[in-house]
């Protein structure tokens, strides 16, 4: 969470 | 990937395919603004960047490429094929309004200030407002076609979806990211009045009509 969330949305 | 997620990306994948449709059937991209559709296009493009660089789904790069071809091809379809029918005169918003402080706040608020990071910052933030000159060309002509109205519906439900996936995500994941949500609420806050318009109107058979 916060910094360098995973993008795995779209 | 929980339901709301899901539903969200389908209602997405619909709308898209609803505006398609609409312009290939009639050959006409009359009340549809191309000023949206290529921010839209800005969107995916500084967005799904990522699909050189990381892989996250099979299911996920599918819909990125998805998404850009798409976006590609209604962009196609009213700049060149449908040019002649394209409503210029109303959709007269100024997008530049719209890209420099998005481009601005991304590189003021970002969670890294890389390169990456405030593209895939900037197509959140210009994404939550990329609808207002399709919003503008409505308000301008007071009126849309019922199809129009679809496509917006769909279009507005796919970010409402998404914020019930981050508070499942939130709850069940611990998973949060402050600016898609954000963004989203923004995005979604935008649609309410066409919402109410929708729901008033659109579903009971009317024509979606502003009052004078």
């Amino acid at each position: 969470p916060g910094v360098n969330a995973k993008k795995d949305e779209l | 990937m929980n339901i709301f997620r899901f539903a969200g990306d389908l209602s997405h994948v619909f709308a898209i395919i609803i505006l398609l449709l609409k312009i290939w059937k009639t050959r006409s991209c009359a009340g549809i603004s191309g000023k949206s559709q290529i921010l839209f296009a800005v969107v995916y493009l500084t967005r799904y960047l990522d699909l050189f660089t990381t892989y996250v789904s099979l299911y996920n790069s599918v819909m990125k490429v998805l998404f850009l071809a798409t976006s590609g091809a209604t962009v196609y379809l009213m700049y060149v094929k449908f040019k002649a029918t394209y409503d210029h005169n109303h959709d007269s918003f100024r997008i530049e309004f719209l890209l420099v402080p998005c481009a601005l706040l991304a590189l003021v608020i970002n969670h890294e200030f890389t390169v990456m990071e405030v593209l895939w910052t900037f197509s959140i933030y210009l994404e939550s407002v990329a609808i207002l000159p399709q919003l503008f060309l409505v308000s301008r002509t007071g009126e849309a076609e019922s199809i129009t109205s679809h496509y917006l519906f769909a279009l507005g439900s796919y970010r409402a979806l998404y914020l019930l996936n981050w508070v499942y995500r939130y709850m069940v994941e611990s998973h949060y990211d402050l600016i898609a949500i954000f963004a989203g609420v923004v995005q979604t806050v935008l649609y309410c009045d066409f919402f109410y318009l929708y729901i008033t109107k659109v579903l009971k058979g009317k024509k979606l009509q502003l009052p004078a």
